[in-house]
């Protein structure tokens, strides 16, 4: 698995 | 996006419009402490430095304003509204918040993801959401009767990061990416904080009695 690219959650 | 999550960014907003119900038509914040509310506003100023530079979704952009917005229009209520700030009982909201910034700040600088500004930031902000509730769990424990709107607020608050939680499992089993550690480890911190609360809470639900929190 890899590193989501961004932080999409609040 | 999943029904988890969706679950708990409802949570999370209804905990802030309670919270907003409460001092805009009672004209009060009895109950509530003041050092919890700025460092919220801290945690969402930190963690949404990308609003307008990172584009994720309308509904991403549109939750992040309302906590935004909402976060600080609680600080000034509490701050600066004539007849609000009256009912803030600031000789029992003494938690030293600041002193829980600077072991965030350090620690965000030794353990993240990226050493970038806005990385360490981001980290910054979850590790404060992480025990931004101390304050207010000290002063619940301090004022005696708890009145329904201000448990009720507490309660969604903790919730909505336990609904997180689901998410994160839900997401580590069907995408490819996976939710960072970090993001785990500060969201079950939070949670466990709220747990001595979650049990008085639904004993106070089950008995049908006053929430009550053992000083």
């Amino acid at each position: 698995k890899e590193q989501p690219l961004e932080h999409d959650e609040l | 996006m999943n029904i988890f999550r969706l679950a708990g960014d409802m949570t999370h907003l209804f905990s802030v419009l309670v919270l907003l119900l409460k001092i805009h038509t009672i004209k009060s914040c009895a109950g509530i402490s003041l050092k919890t509310q700025e460092l919220y506003a801290i945690v969402f100023a930190t963690r949404y430095l990308d609003i307008f530079t990172n584009y994720i979704s309308l509904y991403n952009t549109i939750m992040k304003l309302i906590f935004l917005g909402s976060s600080f229009s609680i600080v000034w209520y509490m701050r600066r509204h004539k007849i609000v700030r009256r009912s803030y009982d600031k000789d029992q909201d003494t938690f030293r918040h600041y002193f829980l910034m600077l072991p965030c700040l350090i620690l965000a600088l030794i353990i993240n993801e990226k050493f970038t500004f806005r990385e360490v930031m981001w980290t910054f902000s979850l590790y404060l959401e992480a025990v931004a509730i101390l304050p207010q769990l000290v002063l619940l424990q301090r004022t005696r009767n708890i009145d329904n709107l201000t448990g009720q607020y507490v309660f969604l608050l903790g919730a909505y990061r336990a609904f997180y939680i689901l998410n994160w499992i839900y997401r580590y089993f069907t995408e490819e990416h996976f939710v960072h550690w970090i993001t785990w480890i500060s969201g079950l911190v939070q949670t466990l904080l709220y747990a001595d609360f979650f049990y008085y809470y639904f004993q106070s639900w089950k008995n049908n009695v006053k929430l009550e929190l053992p000083a």
